[in-house]
């Protein structure tokens, strides 16, 4: 069946750091095929084809939001898959197998997680379902 | 493969795009 391609803008510059990824320029416009969970979309620009990250991109019409789900305030429980070193003060650092709870699932792959006292942004792919209630 | 995306976390938003913590 035909394929619907979304359109979305660059919202700045982004250099590839590897070779299935593409490489953006602020203004460009995008067309994305399909959105993965951990924040890396795959876009068609004309003649090339790969991954760019999500939190590169706007919607052209605004209305992103809608697609992206509500704050959890009471938590979701995920385990870490392999540990992360915080880079930016609002991230979170975690070692590998540790119990955390997800409150918010952002569509560019960080999502915001919450372990005891402190909450912070962590990569999605490093996180996996742990399927227990609190 | 191209058909799996990259295995390392993608980069953070460019600061002035970043959203609070929720």
């Amino acid at each position: 069946g035909p394929i619907m391609l979304e359109s979305y803008r660059v919202i700045a510059d982004y250099g590839k750091s590897s070779k299935y990824e593409v490489t953006l320029k602020a203004g460009d416009m995008v067309d994305i095929v399909e959105k993965s969970p951990n924040g890396w979309w795959f876009c068609q620009c004309e003649s090339r084809r790969g991954w760019v990250p999500a939190s590169y991109l706007e919607p052209l019409d605004g209305a992103d939001e809608s697609e992206e789900p509500e704050p959890n305030y009471a938590g979701e429980l995920y385990k870490t898959t392999k540990g992360y070193k915080a880079v930016e003060e609002d991230e979170l650092t975690l070692e590998a197998g540790e119990t955390i709870e997800v409150i918010h699932k952002l569509l560019d792959g960080w999502w915001v997680v919450r372990k005891g006292e402190d909450t912070g942004h962590y990569p999605s792919m490093f996180l996996y379902r742990t399927g227990e209630k609190k | 493969s191209i058909k799996e995306p990259p295995q390392n976390p993608p980069p953070r938003p460019p600061p002035e795009h970043r959203r609070k913590k929720a």
